[in-house]
């Protein structure tokens, strides 16, 4: 797409170009239009949380591979058609039930249905110096549970045929949104960025997700003005499982119920 | 050793055949998918094919390619496409009618629903193995996501969360309710 782009007389030490900010965090931008990412083909980005910092849901037109430069928190990544295998399914009904608002789900056992509280995929925890690879097209969310915030780099592959559009770092959000615009694009005309349901039609997200009209138009995130990254009140109670060292929740709360038993 | 390999190679594959379908509801139409373990030349050209079928008021679930362009061309009916980009803007909102082209990029999402008898279509997709990732559905995006994302994310409650969440059993085709009003592209 550039002609000669790799004809390289000088390097330098690049600084990012751009800053977005958001209600708990920023996302900083190097140029990918400086000659020696052109020419290698990739664009490089920063993203910062802070404590309790919910990086909301995006996908990307590029492969991504990122690094966990400091801090810790929880990842998650939504790959299309794989399980929901994380599920939090303490309570047994044994007469039955709904588990959902109006919807039977899987987990029907032997005359008992299990009441999931919630099901979703694998949510994996971080920490500094991990290395977090990422195929197009995948959504992925970052929250920080640490007290510092929690820092990580990525290098998009814009050059690799997996883009199969043109040589910009495209984010798509799922939820979120970025009052800036893509401010690293050249030659749009910048506007702010909303989520993908913002450009459906709300009677379409209504009938497609099977809920009222009301709620379709909350998905759009019309008057959210908190960015791409969310400060979440009070606890983040996903589905994870326990550090190395750390005994899982549940277990502690039955030994307290029930104190310690030899066998 | 070429007359055993390249020259035999298989290049031709059927896609109209419903009993093959890869998506089947009688009432809704179904969905057909070539690609690269189907016919493995496909693998050197990196391109693959989509059919797709579907009768009146049936809607293809909203929808993105992870990994390729696609290219709709429209063999019978008649259907009403949205697609929103990367900038959350609707950059086509319309009706589409046999013997039309519309390209849909890597990313952006596209929701279909028949407005004729029967609506029918091929997709060329630019991979091979073209992956696609839905917004509704039991093996959507939303489906995948905690629920305390989707009520921090969206500033919902966990009950409208859930709705939501879990409300959409079908993973590609479902009913329509009837068109909508056909708004200018907001671009």
């Amino acid at each position: 797409q550039f002609p000669n782009e790799c004809q390289l007389d000088q390097l330098n030490a690049l600084e990012p170009s751009h800053v977005l900010k958001s209600e708990a965090g920023r996302i900083e931008v190097w140029d990918h239009h400086a000659p020696q990412l052109r020419c290698s083909g990739v664009s490089f980005a920063r993203y910062i949380i802070e404590s309790k910092g919910l990086y909301l849901p995006s996908f990307f037109n590029t492969a991504k591979l990122s690094f966990v430069a400091k801090g810790r928190g929880l990842m998650g990544k939504v790959i299309p058609g794989c399980a929901e295998t994380f599920q939090d399914s303490s309570e047994f009904q044994p007469r039955g039930g709904e588990q959902f608002e109006g919807q039977g789900e899987e987990g029907q056992g032997q005359g008992e249905r299990q009441r999931f509280r919630d099901m979703h995929q694998k949510v994996e925890h971080i920490r500094s110096g991990d290395t977090i690879a990422t195929t197009p097209g995948v959504a992925q969310w970052f929250y920080n549970d640490g007290q510092q915030p929690l820092v990580i780099v990525s290098v998009f592959d814009l050059a690799s045929h997996q883009n199969q559009l043109d040589r910009n770092p495209r984010p798509f959000y799922l939820a979120g949104n970025n009052p800036q615009g893509q401010v690293w694009l050249q030659g749009r005309e910048q506007q702010p960025q909303k989520n993908i349901f913002n450009g459906f039609g709300p009677e379409v997200i209504a009938q497609a997700l099977k809920i009222d009209l009301k709620t379709a138009q909350q998905l759009q995130n019309q008057e959210d003005n908190r960015g791409n990254i969310v400060r979440v009140e009070g606890p983040f109670g996903v589905i994870r499982p326990p550090l190395r060292g750390q005994r899982p929740q549940e277990e502690e709360k039955e030994e307290g119920r029930h104190g310690r038993h030899g066998n | 050793g070429l007359e055993e390999t390249i020259c035999s190679a298989r290049s031709t594959d059927n896609l109209d055949d419903p009993s093959r379908a890869d998506v089947y509801k009688p009432q809704l139409g179904y969905i057909s998918t070539l690609n690269s373990y189907d016919l493995p030349i496909l693998r050197f050209i990196r391109l693959s094919a989509l059919r797709g079928s579907i009768r009146q008021n049936a809607m293809v679930l909203p929808q993105w390619n992870a990994n390729a362009n696609a290219i709709l061309y429209v063999t019978d009916g008649e259907a009403q496409i949205q697609i929103v980009n990367d900038n959350g803007n609707r950059v086509f909102d319309g009706q589409v009618t046999q013997g039309q082209l519309i390209a849909i990029p890597q990313g952006f999402s596209v929701v279909k629903r028949a407005t004729s008898n029967r609506f029918q279509w091929v997709e060329f997709k630019t991979n091979a193995n073209a992956q696609i990732n839905t917004l509704a559905g039991r093996t959507s995006v939303l489906r995948g996501l905690p629920l305390e994302v989707i009520t921090n994310g969206f500033q919902i409650s966990p009950k409208e969360a859930r709705r939501v969440k879990f409300n959409t059993l079908e993973t590609t085709l479902t009913h329509s309710s009837g068109p909508a009003s056909y708004e200018r592209p907001r671009v």
